[in-house]
């Protein structure tokens, strides 16, 4: 199918299990096919997908983890993953209005699976080298969400790391630690740090240390020797 | 200039060797 016809297709607005089958397809060919047809799918099929992603939040999450509509979330992700790929689709992603907050949104630890790719992907746009600072905007869009919710702003953060699925441990403190590295004040990253052991990351942090994974080793090291230069500095 | 592909990928393989908190 051509990107022409997958925007048709979301243009009708299919739902449940249409839907599923029509974003697998397209998750196959944002992967598959050269950037030319990313940019033909363009920000109309990222509008389409964002707005999709968008309703299927808002819908009620009753028995959320069996509904195809969180089967369609989580494959909506994998789209944008996939079409953030490349320099077109990550530019036009960073510049709509709600891609940053819908993607904080989908950091939900009640969906753990979906949850990980999640904040492997705000992990990278905080890390992006751009004026922009990108990673201001993703925590911003965290503290918007906490205040909507009045619940403290990391506590999804500190929740995901509660889950016993070992991936999402080792997302949540890659992005842990991509939002306290890209703070240029020393002030802010202590600032950050003390707002999460607070919150009971010094606790979790104990648990972890104990949990043989490569990658959450990385993370553990990249946290621990990231505090101890700031103490040393301080 | 929208023809670079696996940024995403690149980033994320950063992320997680930790290369990507390096000081420079």
């Amino acid at each position: 199918r051509s990107a022409v016809m997958y925007i048709q297709e979301l243009k009708t607005e299919p739902r449940d299990a249409q839907l599923l089958s029509c974003l697998e397809s397209l998750r196959v060919s944002l992967n598959n096919n050269p950037v030319s047809w990313v940019q033909t799918f363009g920000e109309e099929g990222l509008v389409l997908l964002l707005s999709f992603l968008k309703k299927l939040q808002e819908e009620k999450e009753e028995y959320v983890n069996l509904s195809v509509g969180v089967k369609c979330q989580h494959e909506i992700i994998r789209c944008l993953k996939a079409f953030m790929n490349n320099k077109y689709g990550l530019k036009a992603m960073l510049a709509s209005p709600d891609g940053i907050s819908l993607l904080v949104r989908a950091a939900n630890p009640r969906i753990p699976h979906m949850m990980v790719d999640a904040v492997r992907l705000l992990s990278a746009i905080c890390i992006l080298e751009h004026a922009d600072n990108f990673h201001e905007r993703v925590l911003e869009s965290i503290t918007e969400l906490g205040e909507e919710r009045e619940v403290e702003r990391f506590q999804p953060l500190l929740s995901g790391m509660q889950k016993s699925n070992i991936p999402l441990k080792g997302g949540c403190m890659q992005l842990i630690n991509a939002l306290i590295s890209r703070g240029e004040e020393l002030d802010f990253r202590v600032h950050i740090r003390s707002e999460l052991m607070r919150l009971g990351l010094r606790d979790l942090l104990a648990e972890v240390r104990n949990i043989e994974n490569e990658e959450l080793r990385v993370q553990l090291q990249v946290f621990d020797e990231q505090a101890e230069e700031d103490s040393e500095d301080l | 200039d929208g023809d670079e592909t696996g940024i995403m990928d690149d980033l994320l393989e950063a992320l997680q060797s930790g290369a990507a908190f390096r000081r420079k």
